[in-house]
């Protein structure tokens, strides 16, 4: 699942968000949504990696790879908590983290 | 009288058991019948495929996973799997999938190579869901007895998309393997997968019809194949990737993976015959024909719709036959109607076993009367438990009839300090009962401590069902037993299928930054080019206008076709004549040239565009063809 959202798949390396979207002018065509998320994504510092499968109005947003120290990472970290919590068409937003699932 | 070339067809007792007669899915009879799958697809969401082995290859489709290659490059590219790395388990699924349902398609998500997260879940379990019918998923989390997880926002989002628009908007259908963590005491409630209304949950019985030491029991699990049991006890006969053996195969394969994939190829061949058939419709037939048999240590418990139940086996044993024969005269169950109760705060001690907590919810006919809801199918209980031992919690849940279900079970690995954040359990026991009444949730402590240290916060009750009465469930019973004779099971028999809905699928590939230059670069370059030949051909033609030795004497113009003129398809041409100079008057003495002097090896390579381009050349001098074979002549 190259390009889907993991956090090594997308091959920018670096945190990711989930991002679920409605749009602002009612029913939002899916241009519409997808240009409010790369806005949305540019004012929080991260990249539009496109939508989440088949989920309407869901996206990935993903920072790009690059050495930043921890305290960097937190900085940027509560940014983008800051900017998704605080947008008015965001109607949910969560930090993708790795799942451990295993093989029966 | 269905034979079979491969050698180890003999010691797959899972599909024809000689040695136990009926401890086998009892598929023989609708291969019999020429249902072996046929038009149906189904992925192995796992680690991958690795579909150059001689038992998948013929099954394994090879346009969608071009299309596939291009999305998943990377993963493709690696997706054998490295000698001496940990061998992928999923490799040896698919064969038993694929030997149970041989004429199906089948393909492979790769996702449990990495790292994975919700939202790759999510694309997951959506990927080509107009396509993909069943996905096979024979994973989840830990199976440690102490973990409580399952899928996140964008997988349970992921998982409702696909029942709803997934398959023509008839559902995709995931099955799910409830659990190896029977050695831990581990219980599949607490796999969020596995208690899912949206998917069928299967657990693992071996070639005696016992739950096996890995098997996980559970109030959710909707059913039971074969698979492997202790040593004496013969495991599942599969593919065997890392051929070290040379044979390529083996027979040592066990766990509820290998159960699960042999329940989707059982859907796949109900989905043959009836290809229409719902995502609530096959849960719907599962309940419906899976057997109970003799096992006094399964505890099984017949429901007041007359259904039986054991928490290590479902309703019991998958049956190929009745399945197949069911789901060919089946139609479709009425909608899905729920109901929801309000979150009921109780902030409630639990007390130490023996004593216990119990509390209720009445759900009156009023209740019930916005969604029409009479029968349940699922139920499902969502509770905040404080508690500093997690493993130490007990939940019952009655249902009005007063069927029992262990929703919870104790699990001595699980110290968890945290105890229940909303955690939903959920029961398929009280299946075709009778929806009203009252619901007991019935909590107690049975850890060492010797004071009440846990809190029942809140819960929720969530009933699934439909308007189905009693008496519908009944004569739905009656009818399909009427069908177990295999009356109906040839072709000449069709019920009308609905159509479906014609819902667009994004397709995951995009273009990346660097093809999208590429592909700039390459669009302006053939810009510039048009550009300069436009200019080029307009220039010669201005030339030719104004060119002194053709307005001073005759020049002669290809002849044109009339009917191309008539067409438009006239192509620009120049003609192909000049002034005579001093070379020429040697030419001309020669005569007119003949065909094959003319057709030089070069023309006669092209195709008719270029012969009829050139039929005006035909009737110039041969210096003219001298030009089409790249002399520099001098011409109008």
């Amino acid at each position: 699942l190259a390009g889907t959202g993991g956090p090594h798949g997308h091959g920018l390396g670096g945190p990711s968000w989930a991002v679920h979207l409605e749009s602002l002018e009612g029913e939002g065509e899916e241009e519409t949504l997808e240009q409010q998320a790369d806005a949305l994504a540019r004012a929080a510092g991260l990249v539009n990696a496109g939508r989440i499968g088949e989920l309407q109005g869901h996206y990935l947003f993903v920072q790009p790879a690059g050495h930043r120290l921890l305290l960097e990472m937190e900085a940027i970290r509560q940014q983008v908590e800051a900017v998704l919590a605080g947008h008015e068409a965001v109607r949910w937003h969560s930090e993708q983290r790795l799942l451990r699932r295993a093989k029966r | 009288s269905v034979h079979f070339n491969d050698p180890k067809y003999p010691q797959q007792w899972h599909l024809n058991n000689r040695r136990i007669p009926g401890r086998d899915i009892n598929v023989t009879g609708v291969w019999e019948r020429n249902v072996t799958g046929r038009g149906v697809t189904v992925v192995v969401v796992d680690d991958g495929v690795e579909h150059t082995i001689q038992d998948i290859a013929p099954n394994y489709s090879e346009t969608l996973s071009q299309k596939k290659r291009k999305m998943y490059k990377k993963h493709i590219e690696n997706k054998s799997p490295t000698y001496g790395s940990p061998p992928p388990s999923s490799l040896a699924r698919r064969p038993a999938l694929v030997r149970s349902c041989y004429g199906l398609r089948c393909l492979g998500i790769r996702v449990l190579d990495g790292p994975l997260t919700d939202s790759m879940e999510a694309v997951a379990f959506n990927k080509h869901y107009q396509i993909n019918d069943i996905y096979s998923c024979s994973w989840g989390p830990d199976d440690d007895g102490k973990t409580v997880d399952g899928p996140h926002q964008l997988g349970k989002a992921a998982l409702q998309h696909g029942v709803i628009a997934g398959r023509q908007g008839f559902g995709s259908i995931f099955v799910v393997a409830s659990g190896n963590g029977g050695q831990h005491n581990d219980n599949c409630n607490y796999d969020g997968y596995a208690n899912s209304i949206y998917t069928v949950t299967i657990g693992a019985v071996d070639e005696e019809g016992h739950m096996p030491f890995y098997a996980e029991e559970c109030a959710s699990m909707l059913a039971v194949t074969f698979s492997g049991g202790d040593k004496m006890l013969r495991s599942i006969v599969t593919t065997d990737w890392d051929l070290q053996k040379g044979t390529g195969c083996t027979e040592g394969h066990t766990g509820t993976s290998a159960a699960a994939p042999l329940a989707a190829g059982m859907i796949a061949l109900m989905l043959q015959v009836r290809p229409c058939l719902t995502w609530r419709d096959v849960q719907h037939i599962i309940v419906f024909t899976a057997t109970q048999y003799e096992d006094h240590r399964a505890e099984w418990i017949t429901n007041e719709a007359g259904f039986s139940h054991s928490h290590q086996h479902g309703f019991g044993l998958l049956n190929a036959w009745r399945l197949v024969n069911a789901a060919k005269i089946w139609t479709s169950v009425p909608y899905l109607a729920s109901y929801v109760s309000p979150v009921l705060k109780e902030n409630k001690a639990i007390p130490q076993s023996p004593r216990s907590l119990e509390v209720l919810w009445n759900v009156s006919r009023t209740d019930l009367e916005m969604s029409g809801l009479k029968t349940l199918e699922h139920v499902a209980v969502t509770v905040s438990i404080t508690h500093p031992r997690r493993g130490s919690l007990e939940l019952k849940l009655f249902c009005p009839s007063g069927m029992m279900s262990l929703i919870g079970t104790p699990r001595s690995m699980d110290s968890d300090p945290n105890g229940f954040n909303d955690w939903t359990f959920s029961t398929v026991r009280c299946w075709g009962e009778r929806a009203r009444g009252t619901y007991r949730l019935v909590v107690r402590d049975v850890g060492d401590e010797s004071f009440q240290v846990g809190i029942l916060r809140q819960w929720q009750l969530t009933l699934y069902g439909s308007v189905w009465s009693p008496v519908d469930i009944r004569d739905r019973q009656r009818l399909l037993e009427s069908a177990m004779s295999g009356k109906y099971l040839h072709d000449d028999f069709v019920l009308p299928c609905p159509p479906g809905l014609k819902i667009p699928e994004e397709d995951g590939y995009t273009i990346t930054p660097n093809t999208l230059k590429t592909l700039v670069l390459v669009g302006c370059f053939t810009v510039f080019w048009t550009i300069y030949y436009m200019l080029e051909v307009y220039l010669s033609q201005r030339n030719v206008a104004s060119n002194q030795t053709c307005r001073s004497g005759p020049c002669h113009w290809p002849h044109r076709s009339r009917k191309a003129k008539e067409e438009g398809t006239e192509l620009e041409s120049v003609p192909l004549c000049s002034s005579k100079d001093p070379d020429e008057v040697e030419t001309e003495s020669r005569g007119p040239p003949t065909t094959s002097d003319l057709l030089a090896p070069d023309l006669l390579e092209q195709g008719d565009w270029s012969l009829s381009q050139n039929k005006g050349a035909l009737d110039c001098p041969p210096q003219h063809l001298d030009l089409l074979h790249g002399k520099k002549e001098q011409i109008c």
